[in-house]
């Protein structure tokens, strides 16, 4: 659902 | 710890309308709700990143009512020129929560 990487459940990130 | 919660009630009813009109599932918003909404107040997104890291409690990427109030509070606070925390103060950890 969001990019893999970072903080997945951020959808700012 | 009995700290009163800084989002008074009449922001939380506010809060919670903004809530309800996006249409929650099972008591949730996802990123992708709440992404637009956040984007509208014209915060940089480094900024907004933040918000929603310190909003999403449980990191499950969706916010419920409670987070989305501290969302929104973070928000409102940083357009009235207040930097938004590193991490989320005390008073501002919804009651539920803690």
């Amino acid at each position: 659902q969001y990019p893999a990487g970072g903080s997945s459940t951020n959808p700012f990130l | 710890i009995d700290i009163p919660w800084v989002v008074k009630p009449e922001e939380k009813m506010k809060f919670d309308s903004i809530f309800e009109s996006l249409g929650p599932v099972g008591g949730m918003l996802t990123g992708d709700k709440v992404k637009p909404v956040l984007l509208n107040s014209k915060l940089p997104v480094d900024i907004l990143g933040r918000v929603w890291e310190l909003s999403d409690l449980d990191r499950d990427g969706m916010l419920d009512k409670d987070e989305f109030s501290v969302a929104m509070y973070l928000v409102y606070r940083a357009l009235e020129g207040e930097p938004v925390p590193m991490s989320l103060p005390p008073p501002l950890v919804p009651p539920s929560k803690r």
